[in-house]
């Protein structure tokens, strides 16, 4: 579907203002499974350091995998995105946002379902 | 809202926070970050019946809260400007850190310009102090504890949901006023 215009500015914001590091997902936009793209091990790290990716992962390759698509859509559901799997915009845009460094394993083990409060 | 494994809380109604003498900003007096930090306990204080009390002794505090720079031994290193900008531990431990790489400011200095890399001071401090009292990452993007903050953005005020989770861990402060509080629409669809 089309990203609202508002959206789709706000995410290019807030992109700009990452750090060194993760700006870098910006380039990940639109990525599909399969896909063998420089930068998808960064992200996997990412993943695994707010919990999304076991800690004994061990494969941090570049390759989008299904492991891969299974952790971005447990993001999008912590973190009150639509549930795509996908990298859009809006989840890159998050991702690459400053924020707490706790990590969101707690929210896994809960089993975060927002509809259901 | 969420709680950290074992949903850990304190058991005593008063607790003590001090901050770190050597680990602190050299760029920011200091009265401005006990008065920024006041009032973020304050908000909570105003929520729950515990109250907050600042000491001298760091040692002794309940509640430590500094400012440090890259790997500071916690196993938890900082990233340098923007990535993660805090980090605090669940109860009883007590740890508040800051990354000391930030431009963080307080009071709405960002309003007038400034740094593209600000962040305000207060709202972070109140996003962790959610953590040191038990609560964990919320999903919904309006909640003090949701994971994420935008530079040069002030978000200090409690949400229903935010409310809600710290309510289920110690109980209502009898002055709580409910009308005060931010209600975000999924809140309100919700319940």
């Amino acid at each position: 579907r089309n990203i609202p215009e508002a959206s789709t500015a706000k995410a290019t914001q807030t992109i700009d203002v990452s750090n060194a590091t993760w700006h870098n997902f910006a380039r990940l936009v639109d990525v599909q499974v399969g896909s063998h793209v420089s930068g998808v091990s960064e992200l996997k790290r990412y993943l695994q350091r707010f919990g999304y990716v076991k800690d004994d992962a061990t494969d941090l390759s570049d390759v989008f995998d299904g492991h891969l698509e299974y952790a971005i859509s447990l993001y999008q559901q912590n973190l009150g995105l639509p549930i795509t799997g996908r990298l859009d915009t809006s989840t890159v845009a998050l991702m690459s946002s400053p924020r707490c460094g706790v990590s969101d394993a707690h929210m896994i083990n809960a089993g975060v379902h927002t509809t259901a409060r | 809202y969420t709680y950290f494994g074992g949903k850990p809380k304190w058991y005593r109604d008063k607790l003590t926070y001090a901050f770190s003498e050597t680990h602190k900003l050299d760029y920011m007096n200091s009265d401005d970050v006990r008065k920024a930090f006041r009032r973020s306990f304050g908000r909570w204080a105003g929520v729950i019946p515990v109250s907050f009390e600042e000491i001298d002794d760091y040692a002794k505090a309940d509640l430590k809260i500094g400012f440090f720079a890259g790997d500071h031994g916690d196993g938890q290193p900082f990233d340098g400007v923007l990535g993660t900008l805090a980090h605090a531990f669940a109860p009883e431990n007590g740890r508040l850190h800051l990354d000391a790489a930030e431009t963080w400011v307080v009071d709405d200095d960002f309003k007038g310009g400034g740094s593209t890399v600000a962040v305000d001071l207060e709202s972070v401090a109140t996003h962790e102090i959610g953590h040191l009292l038990g609560l964990g990452h919320s999903s919904q993007e309006s909640a003090v504890m949701y994971p994420s903050v935008r530079p040069r953005t002030k978000k200090v005020d409690l949400t229903v949901d935010d409310v809600a989770g710290i309510l289920k861990l110690y109980g209502a402060n009898p002055r709580l006023r409910l009308d005060s509080l931010t209600q975000s629409e999924d809140s309100l669809q919700n319940g």
